[in-house]
């Protein structure tokens, strides 16, 4: 899986998600990449493009849930990613991680695994490239 | 005024530094590197949030390291289905196609859907049919598959497992996913 997210320099969020799938997996099986609010979103506050198993994003509507957070339980995004990926992901026996960005241009890149190919860059300065997650 | 800024992501799992040699190591984070830095190149020159994850993911896709587009896993049947999405915060606008499995760049179809559809979400052979509509390049579902992948398939079915996809391992070992 792959992901994009951005804040331009006129204030826009947006998000995107692409993918294979699993490995093996069932003809026909969906997980949550392609559906908006699950494994991908973005609202005037903040965007979100996850990556990991699939089904657990699906059902915990995880990268709306990020949104909501922030909007409604007044999380900054550093909050709610982190409360998304490390504890509400683990708890339904799923793993992975997301990439964020909010309105303020702040970054939020958690994951649960290993590790998460990644990274990130503010315009005219130098990216981040990272994987592990001692990077 | 806050900065423009974009972040990247290649997938998630059981990413090790003891198990990635130091030619992958570094294949996969001059992907990123490049990619990355061509999107904050965009974001410089005024291009809007939307078009920057568009071309982003489009690179992405490009890269056979990464299981999206060319470099995907395959179906236990031997086949290819890809997904994407694409949302704008702005507007809530969304596109989105699953199960595709000839549309060359899945986020370029899904963001089709989000300027010239009406709906958020098609799928399988519609979708096919949308992306052909719209002139979108098509190519043959064996244009997505590499060796490393086709090996993983076997050994998955071999174990009788799924796998998500950096846990099966593309140049590295057999764990990580996305």
């Amino acid at each position: 899986t792959v992901g994009a997210v951005a804040r331009d320099s006129a204030g826009g969020l947006a998000a995107a998600t692409s993918t294979g799938g699993i490995t093996n997996k069932q003809a026909g099986r969906v997980g949550d990449s392609p559906l908006p609010g699950a494994g991908c979103y973005a609202s005037a506050g903040v965007a979100v493009s996850c990556t990991g198993s699939g089904e657990v994003f699906m059902r915990l509507l995880a990268a709306y849930d990020v949104a909501a957070l922030m909007e409604y339980g007044g999380l900054s995004l550093a909050q709610a990613t982190q409360k998304v990926i490390m504890e509400k992901i683990p708890e339904l026996g799923g793993s992975g991680g997301l990439i964020a960005v909010d309105a303020a241009g702040n970054l939020a890149l958690p994951f649960n695994s290993e590790g998460m190919y990644r990274a990130y860059g503010v315009a005219g300065e130098q990216p981040v490239v990272a994987i592990y997650r001692e990077d | 005024m806050a900065k423009a800024t974009i972040a990247i992501h290649g997938g998630a799992g059981a990413i090790a530094r003891a198990s990635m040699n130091a030619g992958d190591e570094q294949r996969y984070r001059q992907a990123l590197s490049l990619i990355v830095a061509d999107a904050q190149s965009r974001l410089a020159a005024g291009q809007s949030a939307l078009d920057v994850v568009t071309e982003a993911v489009r690179q992405l896709e490009e890269c056979p390291l990464f299981n999206a587009g060319r470099g995907a896993v395959l179906t236990h049947q031997g086949q290819h289905e890809l997904d994407a999405c694409v949302m704008d915060g702005s507007t809530r606008a969304a596109g989105a196609v699953a199960g595709v499995t000839r549309v060359r760049n899945p986020v370029l179809a899904a963001r089709a859907v989000l300027e010239n559809s009406p709906h958020v979400l098609l799928i399988g052979e519609g979708a096919e049919s949308f992306a052909e509509a719209q002139g979108l390049e098509r190519v043959e579902n064996h244009f997505f598959t590499t060796p490393q992948r086709r090996a993983q398939l076997e050994r998955a079915i071999a174990d009788n497992q799924m796998r998500l996809d950096h846990d099966a391992g593309s140049l590295s070992p057999d764990r990580k996913f996305g």
